[in-house]
């Protein structure tokens, strides 16, 4: 990996004294390598290298470390820190019910993600209510159902109708049925579709979700950022779930996202089955996009 | 686009610049430029646009030498379609689009329920079989796939049907017991007709970054890969990995989805993709 390739570039500058910048030059050239085979933007990548070079140049090179490890912490550091240092909860506010919403592109895993949610929330002793708001993509509604059934979770739906109307009268069925969180499961839609994202626009106007999640694949390559900058700017996202991580991509689309928006990564899909979510460790990932 | 520039290092950098962040990979990108920056040398090339048409020629000639039709005039019927791929790709919904389109050309098709896991997965593809009006092989959630492609053969073969195509489970490449079920399922498939699968389609997501090539490298591996439907190309996602899938693995696209409607369904045509990549 990245590591094994500094070590052998700096293998013949052992014992210098500081950190010089043709050192960074070459080590840079790498990780640039490193971070665009792992998918993370090019414009992300540029950004993050002028950043780690500030920090790296003219350091003291530390009497553990060989330069090319120090370096390396330079870049682990910064890219922890990137994408948010440590781990974030969801902000549930203190009105009732609680409304999150899930939004993302076709096939990023939301309504999936939605349902796990849910059963995270059922173990923290909330009492969700989950809402078919897609009614487009067939059979969804009956996805949703049968994925609320599997965890004890009641799904509320109005077949299709308005999706704006559902999520409206969604408040409504949680306060007389006494449930605390409201989780809306949307469409997958591009994000270059007026008029579905004109729809999301509406949801959110009509019920003032406290969260609004950005639902991503992890394995999504250069495009993550227009469609993280896109839904962001239409919306104001409050953070991010990424998905399917227990894929062997290195899910640099993380960064970008992180970097673009400034959203937080909340939690990760780790797999089908519906306790397969883990909260969003950022150090982890950063190990893992330098592979 | 580029016109009237000087062919400096800027340019040339900035070529590698559009082809990596249209997802073609680092290694492909610089390797495609130093080839384009040596033509152009060679044939004293000073015309920035006709350096420009230059590549788009050769990305177009790496992805047009493979044949883009489906192998469905078979001897032995039903000609047999698998379709793979990694969770929410498309597969269903492009197999939707595929039974369409074979409708419109007249073909008796049959689709069997391969994904027996996902929650309301057969009742997705019932209704796309009921709006397409086609018949649906199917078992109950939870059963065995291999069962279901079993009993689909041997009901297209009683009905004379055409073409029999399959769907299956999504699955990451790196769950191995996954791709042991998948491969188990294309066994199947030979076993009950020997020249079958006639075609296996991977469905790859044009939003995806390197990953895929990953994907088809394993895909290809474990049942055989013999075209790529790249679909959601109708996204702001150039779907470049396609490139590295032709040099490394010789995996042609064949059919591309641009829309979630039964008939946003294209045959590939490098030309146009290449096009819409440089641009
Ligand atoms: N391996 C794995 N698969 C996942 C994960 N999350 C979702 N999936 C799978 O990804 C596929 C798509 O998931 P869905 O929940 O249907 O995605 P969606 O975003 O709701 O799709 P649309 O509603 O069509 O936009 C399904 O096969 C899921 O089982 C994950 O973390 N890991
Ligand atoms: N915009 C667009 N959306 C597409 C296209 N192809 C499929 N989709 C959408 O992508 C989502 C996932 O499609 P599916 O057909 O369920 O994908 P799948 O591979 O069968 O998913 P799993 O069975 O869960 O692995 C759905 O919302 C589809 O409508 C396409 O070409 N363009
Ligand atoms: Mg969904
Ligand atoms: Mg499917």
């Amino acid at each position: 990996g990245l590591t094994d390739r500094l070590q052998d570039i700096f293998r013949k500058l052992r014992g210098k004294g500081k950190i010089t910048e043709e050192d960074v030059k070459v080590a840079m050239r790498e990780v640039r390598l490193a971070l665009l085979e792992a998918d993370v933007n090019f414009k992300v990548v540029k950004d993050f290298i002028n950043r780690v070079k500030d920090r790296a140049v003219g350091q003291e090179v530390l009497q553990s470390l060989t330069p090319g490890q120090q370096i390396i912490k330079i870049v682990y550091d910064e890219m922890t820190e990137l994408m948010g240092g440590k781990e974030s909860k969801l902000n549930l506010g203190s009105k009732t019910p609680s409304v999150i919403m899930a939004v993302g592109l076709q096939g990023a895993g939301k309504t999936t993600t939605v349902a796990k949610l849910a059963k995270t929330l059922v173990k923290q002793g909330r009492r969700p209510l989950l809402v078919a708001c897609d009614v487009y993509r067939p059979a969804a509604i009956k996805q949703l159902q049968v994925l609320g059934e599997q965890i004890g979770v009641p799904v509320f739906s109005m077949g299709q109708n308005n999706p704006v109307d559902i999520a409206r009268a969604s408040l409504h069925h949680a306060k007389s049925n006494n449930r605390d969180i409201v989780i809306l499961d949307t469409a997958g839609r591009l994000h270059i579709n007026e008029e579905l994202m004109e729809e999301l626009k509406n949801i959110k106007e009509a019920v003032n979700p406290d969260e609004i999640l950005l639902v991503v694949d992890a394995m999504t390559g250069q495009d993550a950022v227009n469609v993280a900058e896109a839904f962001n700017n239409d919306l104001g996202l409050t953070g991010v779930i990424l998905t399917k991580l227990d894929g062997d991509t290195r899910g640099g689309a993380a960064l970008s996202v992180k970097a673009v928006t400034g959203c937080p990564i909340k939690y990760v899909g780790m797999g089908e089955k519906l306790d397969a979510l883990e909260v969003f460790h950022p150090d982890r990932m950063a190990s893992r996009i330098l592979g | 686009v580029k016109t009237n520039k000087k062919l400096d290092d800027d340019f040339y950098e900035e070529l590698e610049e559009i082809l990596i962040q249209a997802d073609v990979g680092v290694e492909t990108s610089l390797e495609l430029v130093e080839n384009i920056r040596k033509s152009a040398r060679k044939n004293k090339i000073t015309d920035s646009e006709k350096v420009m048409d230059l590549i788009k020629e050769e990305t177009a000639r790496i992805l047009g030498v493979y044949d883009t039709s489906l192998r469905v005039e078979t001897d032995e019927k039903p000609a047999v379609i698998l379709v793979v791929g990694v969770n929410g790709a498309g597969k269903t919904t492009s197999i939707a689009k595929l039974a369409y389109r074979f409708k419109q050309e007249n073909k008796k098709v049959l689709l069997a329920a391969g994904d027996t896991f996902r929650a309301a997965a057969i009742d997705q593809l019932q209704i796309w079989a009921d709006r397409v009006g086609v018949e649906l092989i199917k078992h109950q959630e939870g059963a065995d796939p291999g069962a279901v492609v079993f009993d689909a053969i041997n009901a297209a073969k009683a009905r004379k049907a055409d073409i029999l195509i399959i769907d299956t489970a999504g699955r990451l490449q790196n769950k191995t017991n996954l791709m042991k079920e998948i491969s188990k399922v294309r066994n199947i498939i030979e076993r009950e007709i020997p020249s079958a699968p006639h075609e296996v389609l991977l469905v790859i997501d044009a939003t995806t970054g390197q990953n895929a090539v990953s994907q088809a490298k394993i895909f290809k591996e474990a049942t055989g890969v013999t075209g790529i439907i790249l679909t959601k190309l109708d996204g702001t996602a150039k779907g470049g990995i396609v490139l590295s899938i032709a040099k490394e693995l010789n995996i042609p696209v064949k059919l591309v989805g641009i829309g979630e409607g039964m008939e946003d369904l294209r045959t590939f045509d490098p030309v146009l993709f290449a096009e819409a990549l440089l641009e």
